[in-house]
Parts: C-alpha cells; structure tokens; sequence
C-alpha cells in the first residue's frame, strides 16, 4: 500500500 | 500544482469544450469518432472512482466532475441529439481490442491489487490508446475539419503537458508514478504524426490531408 503515487492529478 | 500541470488541465478542458461547442453550433458530429469519445468517457469513471473517497482539493474534486459532465454530454450529443450526423460508418475501429487488453494489463500491471486501483490503472492504460478510433476515422477519410485539429491538438497537448509536469515533480518533489508516466509518453506518441501535420498545414492554413 505504501509505495502506491498519491492520485492528486486529474 | 506547478504551471505545466495546470497548462495541461487548461489544454485537456480546452480540448473538451472545443469538441462540444462544435458539435453543438454545427449540430453535427460529422468528423468525430463516437468510439473514442465513449472510451473517453469510461476513461474519466474508471479513474473518478475516487471522488467521494480520496479528497485533494476543490480545484480536483471541480474538474473531475467537469470532465465526466462533458464527456457524457459529448456522448449523449452524438448519439442521442445529432445522432443523425454522426459518422458509424467511418467509425469502424474495434473497440474490444483496446478495452480488453487494458483490462488485462492492469490487472497484471498495477501498484497495488486493491478494487479502485486497478480501475485507476485501467483508466490510465485506456486513456493511452483512447483517441485510435478518431486517428484511424481520420486516416480513413483522409481529411479533417480543421476545428476538429484543433480539437485533437488540444488534446495531444494536455498529455504532452502532463510529461513535462512529470518532469517537473520527479526533480523538485520527488515524485514519479512509473505507471501514469510511461502511458503518458505511449499516449503522447501517438499524436506525433497529428502534430506534424497540424504544424506544417493547419497553422498555415491548410485542411488537414492525408497524403494519398
């Protein structure tokens, strides 16, 4: 879980 | 949120609002592929999934819901409103050979094997080759509505954007999504012919023609 990228952009 | 993201926002909604307007003022969607525009759509749910669950700020939580408003619009104006206008048999590239192997692929290629990861991954695989069906219609009639190159620029731009935005937060933040990016660049490869063609006759005033 920890090394999935934050989904901030669109 | 550095500038080359935000451009990339502004180009993909540009592109959006391009599309709409045209078929809304000509009320014809002559020209357009209806397929990417549904691969467009399932695009913006598979990846929206988080809406209500992963909160970033209004500015996303805004555009997020602009971007799958219009893309139902556009659906619904091509297949519903000017239904009579719209261009099937030109339209002709199969969707399942796009939708399956994205499937496939995000659930073999993913970050995580959780429900809305793997619907986010598959958006992003489906994003990548979305626009194929618009590219063969235009490679099959040979010819495009300049306000249509303008629309596809648009839309080439905002991931083209999104690479230098990549660029951008791997340097200065620190941050990189392996997944997002190399799609990206698949994605934005696939205009490059378009840009071509759009720089050395649209710009100079030119309808867009294929060589015969």
């Amino acid at each position: 879980e920890g090394d999935v990228p934050a989904k901030d952009e669109l | 949120m550095n500038v080359f993201r935000l451009s990339g926002d502004v180009a993909h909604l540009i592109a959006i609002i391009i599309l709409l307007l045209k078929i809304w003022t000509s009320r014809s969607c002559a020209g357009i592929s209806g397929k990417s525009q549904i691969l467009f759509a399932v695009t913006f749910v598979a990846r929206y999934l988080d809406l209500f669950t992963n909160y970033v700020s209004i500015y996303n939580s805004v555009m997020k819901i602009v971007y799958l408003l219009a893309s139902f619009g556009t659906v619904y104006l091509m297949y519903m409103k000017f239904k009579a206008t719209y261009d099937h048999n030109h339209d002709t590239f199969r969707l399942e050979f796009l939708i399956l192997p994205a499937i496939a692929l995000s659930l073999i290629i993913n970050h995580d094997f959780a429900v809305i990861e793997v619907f986010w991954t598959f958006s992003i695989y489906l994003e990548s080759v979305a626009i194929l069906p618009q590219l063969f219609m235009v490679s099959k009639t040979g010819e495009a509505e300049s306000i249509t190159s303008h629309y596809l620029f648009a839309l080439g731009s905002y991931r083209a954007l999104y690479i230098v935005n990549w660029i951008y937060r791997y340097y200065m933040e620190g941050f990189y999504d392996m997944i997002a990016t190399l799609a990206g660049i698949v994605q934005t490869v696939l205009y490059c012919d378009f840009f071509y063609l759009y720089i050395t006759k649209v710009l100079k005033g030119k309808k867009l023609q294929l060589p015969a």
